[in-house]
């Protein structure tokens, strides 16, 4: 027996929002400790990880630890049933093959029951170590999401420098080339507007801009979005999910022949 | 010139 109930319903459709672009089918993995997933996408270039911890669900239950094999997109479509107030109630019984959405309108005069097919999809769990990073960089994730989406109409790729002036963003096109510099901010008396970056050694890698635009669909779930970077590494970048988690995204970066 | 290296080289199977 499995069951969860989130008041906050809308979260779980922006976290389905934000990894249908990546990901096509995915196991979400189901145990005492919360709901969490980890898939790559088609190309095997990115990986999201989400997780979303028990604690930070009104009702909780998971007798035993399975995974349930979800289509993203036929979870999008099944989300789009419920209201952005509405309260989500997600449930599955053992050796059952579908899961049932509840939908419930925050006066309780409306309740929607929607029932999906689960699949049976085969795939690889990866092992990600934990690294130090050379330079991590906490900024507004709004302002994020603009930089990818400005740089992406003049370039494929974006080049992330962070040195002690500030982290650049640059990329090069047909038609021209930009750059944008965010500098340290952090006198801000808002916390959600502070750029911060902590640099041990200056960090230039070279990055997909179409999955790191991608990665920006998780912008409504976190003010601040933090970027890790080392070299010849995978970026992170990264959306807590306030008092319940996060969503990771690692990216493989670009290397010069 | 520069090539996209896969995920797969720098996580484990786990």
């Amino acid at each position: 027996m499995f069951e969860l109930r989130l008041v906050q319903g809308s979260l779980l459709k922006r976290v389905i929002d934000a990894i249908k672009d990546l990901v096509n089918d995915a196991n979400f993995d189901c145990s005492s400790t919360g709901f969490s997933l980890q898939a790559m996408d088609s190309s095997h270039v990115a990986l999201v990880a989400l997780l979303l911890r028990s604690e930070g669900f009104e009702h909780f239950r998971c007798d035993r630890t399975f995974s349930m094999g979800m289509s993203i997109a036929n979870m999008a479509k099944m989300l789009k049933c419920a209201s952005n107030d509405d309260i989500i109630t997600i449930k599955a019984d053992d050796g059952t093959d579908t899961v049932t959405f509840m939908f419930e309108s925050p006066s309780q005069d409306k309740i929607s029951d929607i029932e999906m097919k689960l699949m049976d999809i085969d795939s690889d769990h990866l092992g990600i170590p934990d690294a130090e990073y050379e330079a991590i960089v906490r900024m507004p994730s709004t302002e994020f999401g603009s930089i990818c989406t400005s740089l992406s109409t003049i370039g494929d790729t974006v080049t992330i420098a962070v040195s002690k002036q500030g982290v650049t963003f640059s990329t090069k096109g047909d038609i021209g080339s930009g750059n944008i510099t965010c500098r340290q901010n952090s006198s801000t008396e808002k916390p959600e507007e502070a750029t911060i970056i902590e640099m041990k050694e200056p960090v230039v890698l070279t990055f997909a801009l179409k999955y790191i635009t991608t990665f920006t669909k998780a912008t409504s779930l976190s003010s601040q979005v933090t970027i890790s970077l080392s070299s010849d590494m995978p970026v992170v970048v990264e959306y807590k999910i306030a008092e319940m988690g996060h969503i990771r995204y690692y990216l493989a970066p670009k290397i010069e022949e | 010139l520069t090539f996209q290296v896969c995920i797969h080289d720098f996580f484990f199977l786990s």
